[in-house]
């Protein structure tokens, strides 16, 4: 997280807020409900508290404007800048501006204005950007379901460093339930839900993010899964590329959809007994293409299934025990993919390499790939 | 003179201008005024830099595909670098 300089920040906290105007893509009442549940987000960990009043000059004036509205930062027509909001100071510090050009919404559609609101209004308390791509404070606009939303661990850490922990709750003794945390790459009991091989990339995910691991360099990005694909679940439960398809297979539950390149593929989700799979088969943990057999294996449980793309059967002989195909891995397996001829096989914190013949050649930390 | 980033053969003269409009918005970036000192790296290619750090993108200050997919992303107006 980061705060403006000079950790400015309103000197109470009892504040006011006045909606001085309405967009008319929304009822009236549901720009007030979103409004005042994105000040609540705020309210809920620290002693801020806000009260609406209906005339005069509030600490947070908050007003919908195209173009050119009133202040030296003009907005810029649909998309691009979606709203901005003023550190907290007399005058115009805490307000808050949302571009009319743009489609506020309490859905997914559009823009949805408790997210954008919750956002500006951590700048109107104090808060600047953050690097966290989790953060809610993080600069760029993310749909998140609003019913299922806990503001994030980075942005409490942020406004508790301004004005401490909410005294209503546990006697302000920080929260003993944090909120949701950025998966850390670093972290040595990092766990993946998936790996793939992307057209020379490594993805790993976790959660609602996946890191990017580029071949030629240490450097590792991290993003949402929806920033690149919104159409995708988060917690993918497998993924594997495609040798014969140029496509990366993504799963979930019963369901799997497929990537060409970046893009997200039409026509998909099917369900992953279009693939051939028995139906006894409900939930795939993870997939690779094996280069040197071109079977793509499927890990259930403690099973694996070698699957031939061409004929969309499972080969003779499968499902077979994990333990008896790749020695050491264990029970199960949480992701796999094949670099340069190797296998790696990921249980929890343990990645396992194995050679092109199956022979294990190194136990590794599950984060081998993240560049720590 | 000042060496703009090395443009990349598929980067489209808008989108030098997309990334400098952004720079200066979020970043700061100022166009140096008198005369141009000899520098060893252009602004632009710092703020690109600069940039590429805060979201985390492979630092190389050009303007390749990923980091102008990130400047085209609907966003928050207030500058990502302090003004």
């Amino acid at each position: 997280y980061s705060t403006f300089q000079g950790n400015i920040k309103w000197p109470k906290t009892s504040l006011t807020y006045r909606i001085e105007n309405y967009t008319p893509d929304m009822a009236v009442q549901d720009v007030d409900r979103a409004l005042e549940r994105a000040l609540q987000v705020w309210a809920k960990v620290t002693p801020l508290r806000f009260t609406r009043i209906y005339s005069g000059t509030a600490d947070i004036m908050i007003s919908f404007g195209a173009g050119v509205h009133g202040d030296y930062y003009p907005f810029d027509g649909p998309d691009g800048t979606l709203a901005h909001a003023f550190a907290p100071s007399e005058g115009i510090g805490g307000d808050a501006h949302f571009d009319e050009d743009e489609t506020f919404t309490s859905g997914s559609m559009g823009y949805n204005l408790f997210l954008v609101a919750a956002h500006e209004f951590g700048h109107s308390l104090g808060l600047s950007h953050s690097t966290d791509p989790g953060a809610l404070m993080f600069p760029v606009y993310s749909y998140v379901d609003p019913d299922t939303f806990s503001l994030p661990q980075d942005d409490i850490k942020g406004i508790q460093f301004l004005y401490g922990p909410n005294p209503d709750v546990d006697g302000g003794n920080p929260d003993p339930n944090p909120g949701p945390t950025t998966p850390n790459a670093c972290d040595p009991r990092l766990s993946l839900d998936a790996a793939t091989t992307l057209r020379g990339e490594k993805i790993l995910f976790k959660g609602s993010f996946f890191w990017r691991s580029f071949s030629q360099s240490s450097q590792v990005e991290q993003h949402r899964i929806k920033y690149f694909w919104p159409e995708l679940p988060d917690n993918i439960d497998a993924a594997y590329e495609s040798l014969e398809s140029d496509r990366v297979y993504l799963f979930k539950g019963n369901q799997v959809w497929a990537l060409f390149g970046y893009d997200i593929v039409q026509g998909y989700p099917k369900s992953i007994t279009t693939l051939g799979l028995p139906r006894s088969v409900t939930k795939i943990d993870a997939a690779v293409y094996d280069e040197q057999s071109r079977k793509a294996l499927f890990f259930t449980g403690n099973q694996i299934y070698s699957y031939d793309e061409a004929t969309r059967k499972v080969d003779q002989g499968f499902p077979k025990s994990i333990k008896d195909v790749f020695p050491g891995i264990g029970n199960k397996v949480d992701a796999a993919l094949q670099d340069r001829g190797f296998t790696y096989l990921f249980n929890g914190q343990y990645m396992m390499e194995y050679s092109y013949t199956r022979r294990a050649l190194r136990v590794l930390y599950t984060n081998y790939f993240l560049g720590c | 003179a000042c060496s703009l980033p090395i443009a990349l053969p598929s980067t489209a003269k808008n989108d030098e201008e997309v990334a400098e409009a952004y720079l200066k918005r979020f970043f700061n970036l100022t166009t140096p005024e008198g005369p141009i000192q000899r520098r060893r790296i252009s602004p632009m290619t710092e703020k690109v830099r600069e940039m590429q750090r805060f979201f985390g993108l492979k630092v190389t200050g050009t303007l390749d595909s990923d980091t102008m997919q990130m400047m085209n992303k609907p966003r928050c107006g207030v500058p990502d670098v302090a003004q």
